[in-house]
């Protein structure tokens, strides 16, 4: 689960 | 947040509103497609679902909230305000040919099997061809409003400068998303030709018109 990049962009 | 990623939410930002605005100002919806607006307002439901369970910045909810808002605003005007004049013989992309296929490929190609994930990827790609009716609208009719290409023109860039982000978060903040990278492609090599038309004759003040 860790490799999945933050949801930080719209 | 970077320079590219800001004037590209802002690019987006504007081409929803230019959109809206022509609508409710014209009080019409000629040369719209509104299959492509309703690929979009499934594109920001699908995506912002985190949106109260995933606090990022003020920035990001706001915008969030705004652009499924104004996105749903303009389904809205479309499809039942100004309903008459919708060009439904010109807006005929099946968009089942769209959604089915970006479905099935959001559950095998996913970074983590959750609803969730399944649902972001869902929407990521499905964004990446959304503009398609749009731009099959307007091969079949031949020529844009000046309006319509002003908002396809920012529709368009506002994924070129989301490309330019992840290469500057790439490289300042080993910032990597392989699915958003891959259709945020996609996606701006289908305005490409767009990109041209746009640049050779709209910004010198001439109509929007493909080659008949």
């Amino acid at each position: 689960y860790l490799d999945i990049p933050e949801k930080d962009e719209l | 947040m970077n320079i590219f990623r800001l004037v590209g939410d802002l690019s987006h930002l504007l081409a929803i509103f230019v959109l809206l605005l022509k609508i409710w100002k014209s009080r019409s919806c000629a040369g719209v497609s509104g299959k492509s607006q309703i690929l979009f307002a499934l594109v920001f439901i699908t995506r912002y679902l985190d949106l109260f369970t995933n606090f990022i910045s003020v920035y990001n909810s706001l915008m969030k909230v705004i652009f499924i808002a104004s996105t749903v605003a303009t389904v809205y005007l479309m499809y039942i305000k100004f309903k008459a004049t919708y060009d439904s013989n010109h807006d005929t992309f099946r968009i089942e040919f769209l959604v089915v296929p970006v479905g099935g490929l959001a559950f095998l190609v996913n970074h983590d099997f959750t609803p969730l994930e399944i649902l972001w990827t869902f929407s990521i790609y499905l964004e990446s061809v959304a503009i398609l009716p749009q731009l099959f609208m307007i091969s079949k009719t031949g020529e844009a409003e000046t309006i319509t290409s002003h908002y396809l023109f920012a529709l368009g860039s506002y994924r070129a400068l989301y490309l330019l982000n992840w290469i500057y978060r790439y490289y300042f903040e080993g910032y990597f998303d392989l699915i958003a990278v891959v259709a945020g492609c996609v996606q701006t090599i289908l305005y490409c030709d767009f990109f041209y038309l746009y640049i050779t004759k709209v910004m010198w003040g001439k109509k929007l018109s493909l080659p008949a």
